[in-house]
């Protein structure tokens, strides 16, 4: 996926 | 963590806190949307349900306390402590014409059909239209104290930031997320029209009115 998923940012 | 982000970050922490002490230093809400402050404090709630699940570093939970908090706070201060300077007369925009289809959109159009992932979409995508009551309450009243302008020109720098943060992490990192960048642009561009009065206006010192 091309965001990994992952929430890093605010 | 680039630049852009952390300038974007502190961008938006510092229109929270501008807002926060014009209410409490002034003690009153006046020229100030309490349906755009609901609209903040539901986006923040809804995009950080993973604060005690998802620990990203000390910053991010940092941040995620203090923005659910600061716009917890000036919606308490809005509606309870400052009530009666709160100006519902013109702060009229109806935020369930933004919230139903906001929904409805987060349902359809999602990385991922999960809550936790539904509920961050429709953060995203209520983020970006949660400032039109604000903007609309200034085009009715014609005008807008200047630290509201101030206030909203920190908030509208803050996405823009987050903007230049995304091509950095594009070309860096490979990183890319369609609905935060699309979302992001929306929000962005309906600031152009106060970004445009507020560079020729208030930068010169003059009150931020909009034209009859």
């Amino acid at each position: 996926k091309e965001s990994d998923g992952l929430k890093d940012e605010l | 963590m680039n630049i852009f982000r952390l300038v974007g970050d502190l961008s938006h922490l510092l229109a929270i806190f501008v807002l926060l002490l014009k209410i409490w230093k002034s003690r009153s809400c006046a020229g100030v949307s309490g349906k755009s402050q609901i609209l903040f404090a539901l986006v923040f709630i809804t995009r950080y349900l993973d604060l005690f699940t998802n620990f990203i570093s000390v910053y991010n939970s940092l941040m995620k306390v203090i923005f659910i908090a600061s716009t917890v706070a000036t919606v308490y201060l809005m509606y309870i402590k400052f009530k009666a300077t709160y100006d519902s007369n013109h702060d009229t925009f109806r935020i369930e014409f933004l919230v139903v289809p906001v929904g409805g959109l987060a349902f359809l159009v999602n990385h991922d059909f999960t809550p936790l992932e539904i509920l961050w979409t429709f953060s995203i995508y209520l983020e970006s239209v949660a400032i039109l009551p604000q903007l609309f309450m200034i085009s009715k009243t014609g005008e807008a104290e200047t630290i509201t302008s101030h206030y909203l020109f920190a908030l509208g720098s803050y996405r823009a930031l987050y903007l230049l943060n995304w091509i950095y992490r594009y070309y860096f990192e490979g990183y890319f997320d369609l609905i935060a960048v699309v979302a992001g642009c929306v929000q962005t561009i309906l600031y152009c029209d106060f970004f445009y009065l507020y560079i020729t206006k208030v930068m010169w010192g003059k009150k931020l009115s909009l034209p009859a």
